[in-house]
């Protein structure tokens, strides 16, 4: 997955994801595509939560799937979620679980939950970065107001990190692959250098969510992994998704 | 390209979508939270019963190409659903919803809704 929050010189909060799924579940060599991500692209729905007939929260997701991976909650916040690899990783939290140890919250129910009830971006802030969770994380979660955007990187205990938006530094977005940002992304698998290289040329005065479009169109950034590319403008309560296929030459991931 | 380091170029102008990279328009449906959690999602399920159960056979032939017997599929079938319960609402009540309207056996929605914590490995 590729995720990030910009600020546009007036102000103004972006936030966008491809969200990129199914390495290693089922090569397809004849079409040269993965199996489960072929499937997921046909399940992808734009889902309006409401309740007393207004919007309580928007999201995209998947159909028979009940938690939230990328959603906005209309002048509130933005959120969405990446996957963070571990060897601390869900299948001991799972474990636990099943073992009656139930005091951590699975991953896309606490995202469901925050873009439910949160009632600020402080509050969504601090939910997601000390909720107690079966498995590791980044959320990447933008704001109303300017220098509002951060990328949480979690554990499945706490927050390990906290990089935000700080236009005072010249860091007018964050962007989260599925490394962690003070690493190294594995060289085989840096989608984070193409995305930041297509920000900086793009620059603060010129990103909107039609140039956002453009850097996650950019391959490796846009994959075979791809399965949706989806734009959020918090200000405007704005989501808007598309399916995304990459034709070869497309790298695998 | 195939072989890092990038050296690709930012593209440009591809919005709004069209062309080869763009496979469609997403729908919207609407959720309603007034609802009991076990029928929120019956109309879009109704709509994208066949979508779910092609995935869901996807990952029953992965997971049987592992394990040829079977054994792991019918695992997920019969054990699986003994942790619903230990789901919290109202996760667990709109799964047994999904299950029910698509005919995808439960123990196999729930795994399509904690693949998140299985596969971080």
């Amino acid at each position: 997955c590729t995720s990030l929050v910009a600020e546009d010189s007036t102000g103004k909060l972006y936030h966008a994801r491809n969200l990129d799924f199914g390495l290693f579940l089922g090569w397809d060599i004849k079409n040269k595509s993965w199996a489960v991500t072929e499937q997921l692209r046909p399940l992808v729905a734009n889902v309006d939560f409401q309740k007393n007939n207004k919007t309580v929260f928007k999201a995209t997701s998947f159909a028979g799937y009940v938690g939230m991976l990328t959603g906005i909650k209309p002048g509130m916040f933005t959120l969405t979620m990446n996957e963070r690899f571990s060897l601390d990783g869900g299948y001991i939290g799972l474990l636990e679980w099943i073992l009656g140890r139930r005091d951590g919250v699975w991953m896309s129910f606490l995202t469901r939950s925050v873009l439910e009830n949160a009632t600020s971006y402080d509050d969504a802030k601090n939910q997601l970065s000390k909720t107690k969770m079966l498995a590791p994380a980044y959320f990447i979660l933008g704001g109303n107001k300017s220098g509002q955007g951060c990328i949480i990187t979690r554990s499945r205990l706490s927050s390990v990190d906290i990089w935000e938006i700080d236009l005072k530094k010249g860091r007018w977005y964050v962007l989260e692959t599925n490394y962690d940002r003070w690493k190294d992304p594995l060289f085989l698998d840096d989608r984070r250098t193409p995305a930041m290289k297509c920000m900086n040329e793009t620059t603060q005065a010129k990103i909107s969510l039609e140039t956002i479009y453009d850097v996650l169109s950019t391959k490796p950034v846009l994959n075979k992994l791809t399965t949706y590319t989806t734009l959020m403008d918090v200000s405007e309560g704005k989501l808007e998704a598309y399916i995304r296929d990459c034709p070869d030459p497309c790298m695998p991931w | 390209q195939y072989v890092p380091p990038y050296t690709d170029y930012c593209r440009t102008g591809m919005y709004p979508p069209s062309g080869a990279t763009f496979k469609g328009n997403v729908s919207w449906y609407t959720i309603n939270l007034d609802l009991p959690p076990y029928k929120r999602w019956n109309q879009l399920i109704s709509e994208r019963k066949a979508e779910l159960n092609n995935l869901i056979q996807v990952i029953k032939d992965l997971a049987n190409a592992f394990v040829p017997s079977g054994k792991l599929i019918q695992l997920v079938d019969k054990d699986l659903p003994l942790l619903l319960d230990s789901l919290p609402s109202p996760f667990k009540e709109e799964i047994k919803g999904i299950a029910d309207v698509s005919g995808v056996p439960l123990g196999e929605v729930l795994l399509f809704n904690i693949f998140y914590e299985v596969f971080t490995v």
